[in-house]
């Protein structure tokens, strides 16, 4: 029996945008603690790892441990249907291959439930080794995003670049070349408004610009994104979901053979 | 140009 309820359920809108157009098919595995899903993009160059802990559903049970394969178009199309002040609850049962999702309206006036076909997924659950990271850059989303569709216009690929004097993004392409400097900035109102650069040693790595904009898609579920990187490591690009977990994307450097 | 690497080249199956 698995019944998780989340009044904020266009948190779960956002959340499945961020992640079902790099990935098609994944397991969500259910847990007393929270649910989580790990997946590679088809292509195998970047990773998708979900987290929502229990603590963050108003209510939640998991009587055992549990995955659950879905479309995450299907499950995007679904969600849709659902108005974005409703209630979601995710609603499974052992062995049954569905999984409803119920749509509550904040005034309980209108209540829908969308059963949807859940499917056997061969998933390699990847281990990712603890790492110390030679640079963390913390900034607005809203402006990481901003640079990555800048960016694609010129050219294909960015080089992200961490200094003392601060992060470059940089790309070229047959139009000509684009530099982004931005410089640790602590001194503004709000703290989401801040860029923080962490930095044990300078690093400068190259990334799919391709990738970085689909990552952007979780743009709505924070105000901040962290970017951790090391050389010869996957970028984490990271989006803190409030009180609940983060989304996290991991994606392989472009690298001289 | 660089090439791009796969993500199973850092991260490992268990």
């Amino acid at each position: 029996m698995l019944e998780l309820r989340l009044v904020q359920g266009s948190l779960l809108k956002k959340v499945l945008e961020s992640i079902k157009d790099l990935v098609n098919d994944a397991n969500f595995d259910f847990s007393s603690s929270g649910f989580s899903l790990q997946s590679m993009d088809s292509s195998h160059v970047a990773l998708v790892a979900l987290l929502l802990k229990s603590e963050g559903f108003e209510h939640y049970r998991c009587d055992r441990n549990t995955s659950m394969g879905m479309n995450l178009g299907n499950m995007s199309k679904m969600l849709k249907c659902a108005g974005n002040d409703d209630i979601i609850t995710i609603k499974g049962d052992d062995g049954s291959d569905t999984v409803t999702f119920m749509f509550e309206s904040p005034t309980q006036d209108k209540i829908a439930d969308f059963e949807m076909k859940l499917m056997d997924i061969d998933s390699e659950h990847l281990g990712i080794p603890e790492a110390e990271y030679h640079a963390i850059v913390k900034m607005p989303s809203a402006e990481f995003a901003r640079i990555c569709k800048d960016l694609a216009s010129i050219g294909d690929t960015v080089v992200i670049s961490v200094t003392k004097e601060g992060v470059k993004f940089s790309t070229r392409g047959d139009i000509g070349t684009a530099n982004i400097v931005l410089r640790q900035n602590t001194t503004v109102d709000k703290p989401e408004d801040a860029t923080v650069i962490e930095m044990n040693e300078p690093v400068s790595m190259t990334f799919a610009l391709r990738y970085m904009n689909s990552f952007t898609k979780a743009t709505p579920l924070s105000n901040t994104v962290t970017i951790s990187m090391s050389p010869d490591l996957p970028v984490v690009v990271e989006y803190k979901i409030a009180e609940m977990g983060y989304v996290r994307f991991y994606l392989a450097p472009k690298m001289e053979e | 140009m660089p090439r791009q690497k796969s993500i199973l080249s850092f991260f490992q199956k268990p």
